[in-house]
């Protein structure tokens, strides 16, 4: 259902906030 | 092709009256009332839901954002080595 | 043939009106018939609602993805660099004879992240 698509896809979407802050992290590390 | 295109936009109309003229009598009938109004309840939750994974992608802009910056000074730092090698 | 398609057009314009006016008395049927109560909708606003919720969801989604595409393009760019740049800089000490300097642990678990 609509509910069900919009749930997927907001946990994707939280997922990858995760992913990509703890990349920006680990990418600022590794430059310094 | 325009011909297409006009067909869909007719057709939409029509589909959208074969959905009024269905939902036309709902209010009448108590039980379905009770159905319109989870309906209507589903609708806030999923409204919030929208909200919530509308932040969530403003967020991934901004993140977005960042790694570009990232990106670019890294390109600029690479070339310092190049220049420097 | 120009006639026939001015004519032709105008069919489809009558049409059209026709289709307007038809869900406009339908709504208007409805909001007549099952006014708003306290916190209960009739059910062509709710119609709408719907199909307000189903665009904005496409819309999100196109959003989204688009967000995606350029992240990992951008992720992808930056892996490219930092490996780039750490081979030369390695050359480069060896050139010089300079002493490697070694990853921390941090850096090193940063590097297997990134990769």
């Amino acid at each position: 259902t609509l509910k069900d698509n919009v749930n997927a896809l907001l946990d994707k979407a939280r997922l990858e906030s995760h992913e990509s802050t703890s990349f920006l992290k680990a990418a600022k590390i590794l430059r310094n | 092709s325009d011909l297409e295109q006009l067909c869909t936009y007719v057709n939409e109309k029509i589909e959208n009256i074969k959905k009024i003229l269905l939902i036309r009598n709902l209010g009448q009938d108590p039980a379905l009332k009770t159905t319109l109004s989870k309906i209507g309840d589903e609708i806030i939750t999923i409204n919030e839901l929208l909200n919530k994974l509308e932040l969530e992608i403003q967020y991934q802009e901004q993140t977005n954002i960042s790694l570009k910056e990232l990106c670019e000074s890294l390109e600029e730092e690479f070339k310092d080595v190049e220049h420097l090698k | 043939m120009e006639a026939e398609v001015d004519k032709l057009e105008l069919m489809f314009q009558k049409a059209d009106s026709d289709l307007d006016y038809l869900q406009y008395r339908l709504e208007y049927e409805i909001k007549t018939n099952h006014p708003h109560s306290a916190g209960e909708k009739n059910a062509g606003t709710i119609l709408k609602e719907l199909s307000a919720i189903k665009s904005r969801y496409q819309a999100l989604c196109a959003r989204f993805k688009e967000v995606s595409v350029e992240q990992k393009e951008t992720k992808s760019c930056i892996c490219a660099l930092l490996n780039k740049t750490m081979t030369m800089i390695q050359d480069l000490q060896k050139q010089t004879n300079l002493e490697l300097t070694l990853l921390t642990e941090e850096e090193k678990a940063v590097t297997e992240q990134l990769k």
